[in-house]
């Protein structure tokens, strides 16, 4: 199935 | 608020200055973010007079908050380079008042910056409505789907007992603004998520009548209650294919 992505693969750190 | 978030996060700093009191913290697993921003609007009086960060355990904040009566008048104070944060609930005949003192933490946060998107999906629900949704699903399974198009938004799921779907059309209830269901869309939109996150997002449902699902293809969903001064949202993000 899909799996699950971290939100650092779509926001950066600032 | 505090009992919406708890479950999610523990450890947060309350960012506090002339805007009101913000709080961004991210879950420990990464995948979901929690947004909330009370405006001064939501408070009577409000005095910031320098930026300060709050660093607060839930766990510890909602043991002092279950000692204040529904309608009492709750008054939150901490000085400059405060050790504690100062708690105060006033019943509303003033025939009792109570103290507390809780322990400020140090919490080195990473921040995220979330970009300004234009989400290809909008979706306005009551939130009662999306809370039963998700509940339903997840008896089913770990996942849902949300398929947006100009017909309706569909939630599916499978798990290993069958499968289930929910679909929404438009509606609009002329009585009741946040009992209407809105679909605004630009392309249409296919998402997984997890439910687990879903089901305690809605623990922020008794906050507002309705709730804005925010979807683009391969971007992590935004959920978000307003609030009359400020809003809860949170980011989930999402399960992608190989």
């Amino acid at each position: 199935g899909p799996k699950q992505r971290s939100l650092f693969t779509f926001f950066q750190k600032v | 608020v505090v009992e919406a978030i708890k479950d999610l996060v523990q450890d947060c700093n309350f960012d506090c200055n002339d805007d009101g009191i913000q709080l961004q913290a991210m879950d420990n697993s990464h995948v979901a973010l929690v947004s909330m921003k009370l405006s001064t609007g939501a408070f009577s009086p409000f005095r910031c007079d320098r930026n300060i960060a709050l660093g607060i355990n839930l766990n510890s904040l909602m043991k002092v908050l279950r000692a204040a009566g529904n309608d009492d008048i709750l008054t939150l104070k901490a000085e400059d380079q405060p050790d504690s944060l100062n708690l105060v609930f006033e019943s509303p005949g003033q025939d009792r008042m109570s103290e507390y003192d809780i322990k400020l933490m140090d919490i080195d946060q990473e921040h995220l910056g979330i970009p300004e998107t234009e989400y290809a999906a909008t979706i306005s629900l009551p939130s009662a409505e999306f809370q039963r949704i998700c509940r339903d699903l997840s008896a089913l399974s770990e996942s849902v789907s949300i398929e947006a198009s100009k017909d309706g938004v569909k939630f599916s799921c499978s798990g290993d007992i069958g499968n289930g779907s929910v679909t929404l059309r438009p509606h609009t209830n002329v009585e009741d603004e946040s009992k209407s269901t809105s679909i605004a869309l630009t392309e249409p939109v296919n998402l997984t998520f997890s439910l687990k996150y879903l089901v305690n997002f809605c623990k922020a449902s008794s906050l507002s009548g309705s709730v804005q699902l925010c979807l683009s293809n391969e971007v992590p969903l935004l959920v978000e209650f307003k609030m009359g001064a400020g809003y809860l949202r949170f980011y989930l993000a999402p399960k992608i294919g190989d």
